[in-house]
């Protein structure tokens, strides 16, 4: 038996909404600890990987490991039907071919009740292992964001150049080119707007402008983003839940 | 021109 229950139904639809327009089928595989899943996009560039661990839910009860198999189109749908402030539980028996979603209004006494029919999704598994990244960026989610869109207008590739003090986005395309320059800087009034450095070894890498424009998405769920890089390696963009995260790798582009 | 790379390249199957 599954019952978790979000103290605002806004915080589900903000995860679902992060990563939604990449992948559609997911299987979000529940446990004693909380609710994990990963997908892949269609073209094997971008891996979606999330965790929501127990202390996100207000209560959060799960007997037996449970897989829930759910096309995000259809989540979506439902989840637009409750209101923001609601709280959100889901409930799914031992061996479900439903998940219930219970929105309710605890002021106004209000219960929206929405069965979502589950699919049977063969999806592999990826084995992410641990890798060793050669510098990692924490900074403001809005502002990546903001960068993101506004250079990937230049050119369906964005070139990250990392060295010991600067952090360059870049676009050179058909009608003209761009470039962001960022460097390290503390906000002790705010520290969330703080943009962090670590460089072990200088890094330049292309991505594609359509992967990260959907990658910016998750800026809705935590005000900064870390974004790991390895030269050989994907890239990893991370946004931190109040317990767990929501993570993407991406795929960089090479010469060949 | 750069190429895109898949992520399969990177990370096996399970």
């Amino acid at each position: 038996m599954l019952e978790a229950k979000f103290e605002e139904a806004s915080f589900f639809k903000r995860i679902i909404d992060g990563f939604k327009d990449c992948v559609q089928l997911v299987n979000f595989q529940c446990k004693d600890d909380g609710i994990i899943a990963q997908a892949v996009d269609d073209s094997r560039v971008l891996l979606v990987s999330l965790e929501i661990g127990s202390e996100s839910f207000q209560t959060y009860r799960c007997d037996h490991p449970i897989t829930l198999g759910i096309d995000l189109n259809s989540l979506s749908k439902i989840l637009r039907c409750g209101n923001n402030t609601d709280t959100l539980t889901l409930i799914a028996d031992d061996t479900p071919d439903s998940v219930l979603l219970l929105f309710e209004d605890t002021k106004r006494e209000r219960i929206a009740e929405y069965s979502l029919k589950l699919m049977d999704i063969d999806a592999d598994f990826l084995k992410i292992e641990e890798l060793a990244y050669e510098s990692t960026l924490m900074m403001p989610s809005a502002e990546f964001a903001k960068n993101v869109r506004d250079l990937s207008q230049l050119s369906d590739s964005l070139t990250f150049t990392i060295t010991k003090e600067t952090i360059k986005f870049q676009a050179d395309g058909d009608i003209g080119s761009g470039s962001v320059i960022l460097k390290p800087y503390v906000n002790m009034d705010d520290p969330d707007q703080s943009i962090k450095l670590e460089m072990e070894q200088p890094v330049d890498l292309t991505f594609g402008s359509k992967y990260l424009l959907d990658i910016v998405k998750g800026s809705a769920l935590s005000n900064k983003v870390g974004i790991r890089l390895s030269s050989e390696a994907p890239a990893l963009f991370q946004f931190d839940l109040s317990s767990g995260f929501l993570q993407f790798f991406l795929a960089p582009k090479f010469n060949d | 021109e750069k190429q895109q790379r898949t992520l399969s390249e990177f990370f096996p199957s399970e």
